[in-house]
């Protein structure tokens, strides 16, 4: 219905349309990709590949432009500017726009069984032994506020609507309705103001995480074990390291996002290390597409 | 503890789970062809081993989920500080002759928050939210009914959530949780939070999820709370981890959700820590692009 209703559309212009028309697929896709999750692996090599040909890809692009003696040049240029030509970036700007998300693999066996221990700093803690701070500010005050600010801004759009429902002046009141929105629009943030510094996932400092160490069990050698011996299952059901953050191809000195994406851009140029980078997403179960 | 007045010693480590999918219908021996539920197996191939079988499509034995914990209980919890536990703690509903009903799916989220308990709590009956290890739950889409679908609250099953979290979620959250069912806890008192979204109101997938632009829309209203979490934790100069079961990808959330999430989390990178989440099964990790959403959300406009 949506499909059509763009296709038949006076008013979009092209390029409103195939984003409208990218999202109703979108939609398509995911119904599609929750229907697979959880059930059987399928196309996994295939989104593995999408991954690091999209967000890896990107990321390598990027540390190719790294360069920090041209910035300065760069910005004083005068002449004009190549358009082809991607202008040079420090490592603080490229590090600081992005974020991890990192994603975990399951106990249940879509693959082999796992989970993670990740370790972070705490040295300071350790050192310092008046780190316990003396007064704690409780949250009671300030979950109320924030319950009354969720349900005042419920109201604020019930109300809204019923003004629009009553139609007066309805072209001016839609005028005015969106720009107080864009104004008002508190799921929007601020840009992070200059005072603050960068915080434990781009600098090394206390609650940085240092290292991770992922475990997994190895189902066909565990049921195999108990097929070939008479011991109780727990003797024989463990769960065993699969891989650290810092052996190779990961090597991270620390899980900050700068050495993620040091990473990322491995993982996209060397062939090898993607290799064994998606045989441990896979939990070493020998996943391969059909 | 500042909060508690306890000793505790901190071990600079902590454990993500997630996805556990236990099945109370696995049965050893049956047919993997018919989901490890029933049937005679035709062949050796297709036998549901005792612990389960990577890639047959077949959910978790309850003993696999058990023999975890135990697993977990021997070797670790006494050396970690907390647990970031990203949700679906039930079956799929991939078995005609049993369709999932609503009650198994919070019976079976009863079960597996009690293993939990009992797992790391200080065993102190007076006080049952007195945990050696703080665990911190989280909503998958499949610990909901209709799969995927869940509704801004408070709704029953918010409400029955707190019910079945209700040593895992602070007491003062009990409103908030009741409209998000998402929630705070503060691991290292004043310190360190981790946050448990429920992402369910950001994701596509989500029949009652439209945008993230609309005051109505329970995106809008997710997105409030975690505007506001974060903005509170930065004032008390305080670091948080982000928590919930599906991943923030733009795959997986309606694009003004995905903005607007992957915005507060680059403005907010004084404070966060970073983000785990679970639901896709594949161990990887995705770098989001924190001024391409700010481009992408200003073109919206």
């Amino acid at each position: 219905e949506q499909s059509t209703r763009v296709q038949q559309g006076e008013d979009s212009n092209e390029e409103d349309e195939e984003t409208e028309l990218n999202r109703i697929l979108d939609h398509a896709m995911a119904a599609k990709e929750v229907f697979l999750m959880g059930a059987k692996p399928s196309n996994k090599e295939a989104y593995m590949n999408t991954v690091r040909d999209t967000y890896y890809r990107k990321v390598w692009n990027k540390l190719e432009r790294v360069d920090e003696k041209n910035v300065e040049n760069e910005k004083k240029k005068k002449e004009k500017k190549d358009k082809k030509k991607k202008k040079p970036i420090t490592r603080k700007e490229l590090i600081e726009r992005y974020s991890i998300v990192n994603i975990g693999g399951s106990v249940i066996p879509t693959f082999n069984p796992s989970f993670r221990i990740w370790e972070y700093n705490i040295t300071d803690i350790v050192n310092d032994s008046n780190f316990a701070v003396s007064e704690y500010k409780p949250w009671d005050e300030f979950f109320e506020s924030l319950n009354k600010i969720m349900e005042d801004s419920l109201l604020e759009d019930e109300m809204d609507s019923s003004n629009i429902e009553v139609g007066i002046n309805r072209e001016k009141m839609g005028e005015k309705k969106n720009k107080k929105k864009k104004k008002n629009d508190k799921t929007m943030p601020i840009e992070m103001p200059d005072k603050y510094e960068l915080g434990p996932a781009y600098v090394p400092q206390l609650f940085t995480p240092t290292r991770f160490v992922q475990f997994y069990a190895d189902l066909e050698k565990i049921n195999q074990e108990l097929h070939n011996s008479f011991v109780e299952s727990k003797d024989i059901f463990r769960y065993e390291i699969e891989y650290t953050s810092d052996e190779k191809p990961y090597s991270m000195d620390s899980l900050t996002v700068g050495s993620y994406l040091d990473l990322a851009g491995r993982l996209y140029e060397n062939k090898p290390a993607w290799e064994k980078y998606v045989e441990w997403s896979f939990a070493s179960s020998g996943y391969k597409d059909d | 503890d500042v909060k508690t007045g306890k000793e505790r010693k901190l071990h600079g480590r902590f454990l993500h789970i997630t996805d556990i999918h236990p099945d109370p219908y696995y049965v050893e021996g049956s047919s993997i062809d018919a989901v490890c539920h029933t049937g005679k197996p035709s062949k050796k191939k297709d036998v549901a081993p005792k612990f389960g079988k990577a890639m047959s499509g077949c959910d978790s034995p309850v003993i696999l989920m058990e023999e975890t914990l135990r697993w977990i209980k021997e070797n670790l919890r006494d050396k970690i500080d907390f647990v970031i536990w990203t949700g679906d703690n039930i079956r799929h509903d991939n078995d005609r002759k049993h369709p999932r009903t609503e009650a198994q799916i919070f019976d079976m989220n009863n079960i597996v928050a009690d293993k939990m308990t009992e797992l790391f709590s200080a065993g102190n009956e007076e006080d049952p939210r007195d945990f050696d290890v703080s665990v911190i739950p989280s909503l998958g889409n499949n610990d909901v009914f209709p799969h995927n679908m869940f509704a801004l609250g408070p709704t029953l099953q918010t409400r029955e959530y707190y019910r079945i979290w209700k040593n895992f979620v602070p007491q003062q959250q009990q409103r908030t949780f009741d409209r998000s069912a998402s929630f705070l806890t503060e691991v290292i008192p004043g310190k360190l939070a981790v946050l448990s979204i429920n992402t369910l109101y950001l994701f596509k997938a989500n029949p009652l999820v439209d945008n993230c632009n609309s005051k109505k829309e329970p995106g809008y209203q997710l997105l409030l709370w975690f505007g506001y979490v974060l903005e509170e934790l930065r004032s008390r100069g305080m670091k948080v981890w982000l928590s919930g079961h599906v991943p923030p990808i733009a795959k997986n959330f309606d694009q003004s959700c995905y903005d607007k999430f992957t915005l507060w989390t680059h403005e907010y990178r004084d404070i966060i820590i970073g983000g785990l989440y679970g639901h896709m099964n594949i161990d990887h990790f995705i770098p989001t692009d924190g001024k391409k959403a700010r481009k992408s959300l200003l073109k919206a406009m």
